[in-house]
């Protein structure tokens, strides 16, 4: 499904050129769980927005179903994000003026589902993530890890194909983090969905059904796992 | 140092009330490090917001030293702050516009420490975070582990009597948390300042004192540590 065929990016900064990522290759099957892991700044959430469409490469190529993600134009790589790519944040990226259930029914109203359809699905997403309670609160309103998994509802009600997931689990508990993990690994399974998540923690990260070890923007190591 | 008297935190959202903290009762004395953990929504962040002033208590008291931090003055709590205390953000809290050395030496801006001297300050802690060549860049230009590196090289650059560190590991890899959790450690001991860490993280936990455990804002259990 995901084809990353000698994918670079540079940044710019002052007269300096940082090379975040400095040709990744790797193929994702539809359906797998991968998980990525590296030290601070080896360009994890760099790898996840040009994956995920939100940042374009510098070069190499990013091949999603039949779709060229570095060739399409911008208004046709939107449209393919709104139908295809849940995302969440590392900083979550919530709207501070819009309560729990408006931030996460947000991607339906891109897609034009009705209101009270839209009422249906954020409640019965916030639910699940716990958070019935807080869905009148904006963000300021509300705890570290309320906010993260807000993020995590607002990628999850439109069954997305792929599922991006950076530090889904930081600001969370270790109770807390499971019952996450849980519930994207069952959302994934029930719609055959990719699930591509960036984490600190090995723990979460032997969850997977494979891992991929970053430094200095190379990937420098593949770790298999056998869950039963 | 501190002292924590029935402390009690309420929110309003709408008609309802949401009760963070329901009577915190706690001393810390000065030069010890202590974490608190406990699950999303307990009221960690709640806790530590108010025993460093920048949030007012409902109910109870909150005395650093000899000042009573629920009685004095905005004015005088905030100079408090300045002098005495630093903070490490959940969510960072740095100035978008400035760069990782502008945010850094903002401490020292507001106790009128001059440009030559701030310039030097500012480097060498940013080379101890290991963020001398990210020292230009602005947080939009930086990864999610590097901008709270920041917060944190800002937090000690005051050398406080006090540091509050709201997960200061969340964004960071196993190797870079150890060498922060070093740094914190050897710059509170150096200055005989007290740290107060919220994490999630067990092991970071177990690296204190003393650890107390929250629950829908109350304080149920509390572990004391020996370390040789
Ligand atoms: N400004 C606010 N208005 C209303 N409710 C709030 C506000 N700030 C916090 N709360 C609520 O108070 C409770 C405690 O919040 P707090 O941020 O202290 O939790 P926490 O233990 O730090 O959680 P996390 O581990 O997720 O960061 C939460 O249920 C939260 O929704
Ligand atoms: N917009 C940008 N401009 C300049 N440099 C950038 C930009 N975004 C990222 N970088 C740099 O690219 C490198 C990789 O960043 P990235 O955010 O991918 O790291 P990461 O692995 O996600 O780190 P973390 O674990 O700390 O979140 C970092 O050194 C960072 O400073
Ligand atoms: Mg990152
Ligand atoms: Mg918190």
């Amino acid at each position: 499904l995901v084809k990353i065929k000698d994918l670079k990016k540079y940044y710019r900064v002052g007269d300096e050129r940082i090379e975040a990522l400095r040709g990744i290759n790797l193929d994702i099957p539809q359906g797998e769980f991968i998980s990525i892991v590296g030290t601070s700044g080896s360009g994890k959430s760099t790898l996840l927005n040009i994956m995920s469409g939100l940042e374009r490469p510098t070069k190499g190529e990013i091949i999603i179903g039949k779709a060229s993600l570095n060739k399409i134009k911008e208004k046709r790589l939107s449209d393919f994000r709104r139908d295809n790519i849940g995302f969440i944040f590392q900083s979550y990226n919530l709207l501070a003026p819009l309560t729990a259930l408006e931030n996460t029914v947000l991607p339906l109203i891109f897609r034009g589902i009705g209101k009270k359809e839209r009422e249906i699905r954020g409640k019965e997403i916030l639910k699940i993530v716990g958070l019935e309670d807080r869905m009148h609160n904006r963000p300021n309103q509300m705890s570290g890890g309320q906010q993260q998994r807000v993020s995590i509802a607002r990628a999850l009600i439109n069954n997305p194909k792929i599922i991006f997931a950076d530090e889904p689990t930081g600001n969370l508990d270790s109770k807390t983090t499971e019952e996450i993990l849980e519930l994207l690994i069952k959302s994934a399974k029930e719609n055959n969905s990719t699930l591509v998540m960036v984490t600190h923690d090995p723990v979460v990260a032997a969850r997977a059904d494979r891992s991929i070890h970053l430094k200095d923007g190379l990937i420098i190591k593949e770790e298999i796992f056998n869950h039963e």
